[in-house]
């Protein structure tokens, strides 16, 4: 059964929204489909103030620390961080590739800025996840509606400003349809 | 309804709060 909304402590400062904390570990050798991808998330937990978000940010491992195959998805309350969720199923995403180091900090500084409410996209934000790869690292930003184009350009750049990353860094964006038809993920 | 924006500076500031001790 679903738990009930986290609510802001006495004292705490609220976020716009709730966000859920989930995590992922691909199993090595198994084939990547919808169903395995679902299995394999598990939500570390939702909250609901900036004070709940540093208790729960402390005790996790940071990404760059992160071994094998491994995600970490930050979305808001309710939206299930897969390509088919009805809030994504329209949606896209930007993509940047990290070279190795980096994660750790562009993580933080994504998600202090999507907590913060630093895009002015009104709803449009989904969530953002960083994985964990062997030869590099990637970021990205999920939106709702891919075929928004004023709003994904101002999302693209909010997020260059809010990574501090070289100007020559590429930034990909991808409709979460394209990555259903060719089955990609990373 | 009404917007809650906090820069990444105050968010850091929050994090040293004793709330989050």
């Amino acid at each position: 059964p679903p738990r009930p909304s986290p609510k802001p402590g006495p004292g705490e400062h609220p976020l716009q929204f709730n966000y859920s904390l989930w995590f992922s570990r691909k199993s090595p050798g198994k084939h990547s489909t919808a169903t395995s991808y679902d299995q394999n998330l598990k939500l570390v937990g939702t909250f609901a103030s900036v004070e709940q978000f540093w208790k729960y940010y402390a005790h996790i491992v940071r990404p760059s620390d992160l071994t094998g195959h491994s995600d970490y998805h930050l979305f808001k309350e309710g939206i299930r961080p897969m390509w088919e969720d009805s809030a994504n199923n329209k949606g896209g995403k930007w993509i940047v590739r990290l070279k190795k180091g980096l994660a750790s900090r562009c993580w933080e500084n994504l998600i202090l800025a999507m907590l913060g409410e630093q895009f002015m996209v009104g709803e449009e934000i989904c969530g953002a996840v960083i994985s964990i790869r062997y030869q590099e690292d990637i970021l990205s930003l999920w939106n709702r509606t891919a075929s928004d184009q004023q709003t994904t350009s101002r999302i693209r750049d909010t997020l260059k400003r809010v990574l501090n990353l070289p100007p020559n860094t590429i930034m990909e964006y991808k409709t979460h349809n394209d990555s259903i038809k060719d089955n990609s993920s990373f | 309804g009404t917007k809650i924006f906090y820069d990444r500076h105050f968010l850091l500031k929050c994090r040293n709060s004793p709330l989050t001790k």
